[in-house]
């Protein structure tokens, strides 16, 4: 059975995409069958993997809203391994019409049932809110990891973003996990960096990944080649550290 | 007449609220009067300025629901001339509650039309996200100045951002101008940034701001001590930055 991890963090620009896309390749390269759900309407885990928007494929949107099983939507990518739920603009639509609908919480939860057999991980790339399409991920997974850059205005949010996973935890019976808080952009260089790192160390204690992802600007550049960082340069610090967090989401589930 | 700038872009971590923080207090030190509008539940703009999240406070949210007057909600910052509008995390909850409503792209706009004679420039940071708190604020807004990195998932979100400003001005019928497209955290080390910055340049063309903003710690470390970077470090690059996109921003106006 296949275990669900949502890649969530209302702060934006923290690295939630960079991840998403760069661990699902990690992963895939351990011979691997890995589902990437694109839950953003930003839609930049399609992008980044190289696949084009258009607006006739169906996507997440279609999904989420029952309208196709996922089987009909869910795209092969240019890497082994790896497979792609799309998402485009139109996902943004979600967030209105789920509203209104019985356990709206819970649609992505359904729509990846039938799947869950087919992957030995699916992971899901949430967009930056604490909206509908987010609770969708966190109700649909199994643990969430946390991106989360090493600078004030980061560490504000990780409290709501604790609370909400605790509500969700509360109001809808879920075991909801900590897969573990990346942390991301990490530049040693800086006293602000290591003042924050050392205080979300002290505060979540082992809740947090030993693999920190430096700041690489290969891996901004990746995504404008529709390139995981392990095709795009497998021996940049940027690749290294996703194969190692690769790695340690593995060990970490052997001895869990 | 005060002039209303949405600060926005749906791409996260793009420097929305450190421009919105720093060009309010670049603006407030030119002698004029400046209200920031914090309209991101995450409240990054209100903690930036050293003002704690009270939840016995009157905020945004009370103020876009229409229970409270918007001079009831607004209060004095530490800096000269800067006024504010705080947010927290209940805002959130606003993205729901005013899908019923009547007129519910309007209701910033309403609510501020007693506050502009009393203030030379109003800014609002917006959220991360083309949702109803920013569609509010494009709505209020006289222009729209969109922060952006130089990196490939900012370059895709423009024309989404640009998509709905045009039909912010057809559907509503509401003349809202393009303040300009800013350059943040530009570090012109980097091929990545140069060649982005070149394809905006030939894009946008004068609608980009002669004035960028370079990456620099100083901006970062400023709101962990709840200050723009005009108290924080006036010398730096930052603070110059912002004082000179300030200046380009009143000399728009004057030939405007
Ligand atoms: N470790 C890194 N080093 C350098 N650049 C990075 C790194 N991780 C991400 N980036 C770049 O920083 C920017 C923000 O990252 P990304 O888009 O993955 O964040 P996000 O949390 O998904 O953003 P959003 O909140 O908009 O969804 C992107 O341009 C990305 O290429
Ligand atoms: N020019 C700069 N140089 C260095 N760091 C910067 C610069 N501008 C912003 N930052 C830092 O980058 C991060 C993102 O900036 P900021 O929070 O202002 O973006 P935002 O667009 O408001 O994010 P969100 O989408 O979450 O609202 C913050 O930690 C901020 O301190
Ligand atoms: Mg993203
Ligand atoms: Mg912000």
């Amino acid at each position: 059975m296949g275990k669900i991890i949502a890649v969530a963090n209302q702060k934006g620009g923290v690295g939630k995409t960079t991840t998403a896309i760069n661990l699902a390749a990690a992963l895939a390269a351990n011979d691997l069958e890995v589902l990437l759900v694109d839950s953003d309407p930003q839609g930049n885990s399609t992008t980044g993997l190289g696949i084009d928007k258009d607006p006739d494929r169906l996507t997440t949107y279609q999904v989420l809203l029952g309208s196709h099983p996922i089987q009909d939507a869910v795209i092969p990518t240019a890497f082994q391994g790896l497979s792609l739920l799309p998402a485009d603009q139109n996902l943004a639509a979600a967030n209105i019409e789920l509203v209104e609908l019985p356990e709206r919480q819970f649609k992505l939860r359904h729509a990846l049932a039938n799947a869950r057999s087919l992957y030995r991980y699916i992971l899901i790339d949430c967009p930056p809110a604490l909206d509908l399409l987010t609770i969708n991920a966190l109700s649909a997974a199994d643990s969430v990891l946390i991106p989360i850059q090493c600078e004030f205005f980061a560490l504000e949010g990780i409290s709501e973003l604790i609370g909400t996973i605790d509500r969700i935890k509360e109001s809808f019976g879920h075991p909801l996990e900590i897969e573990g808080i990346l942390l991301t952009m990490y530049d040693d260089r800086t006293n602000l960096a290591r003042q924050v790192a050392n205080d979300l160390r002290e505060f979540f204690e082992n809740e947090i990944f030993r693999t920190v992802i430096p700041r690489s600007i290969r891996l901004a550049e990746a995504p404008s080649f529709g390139q995981p960082i392990l095709a795009y340069d497998v021996r940049s610090r940027g690749a290294e550290s996703y194969i190692r967090l690769a790695k340690e989401i593995l060990e970490n589930e052997q001895t869990s």
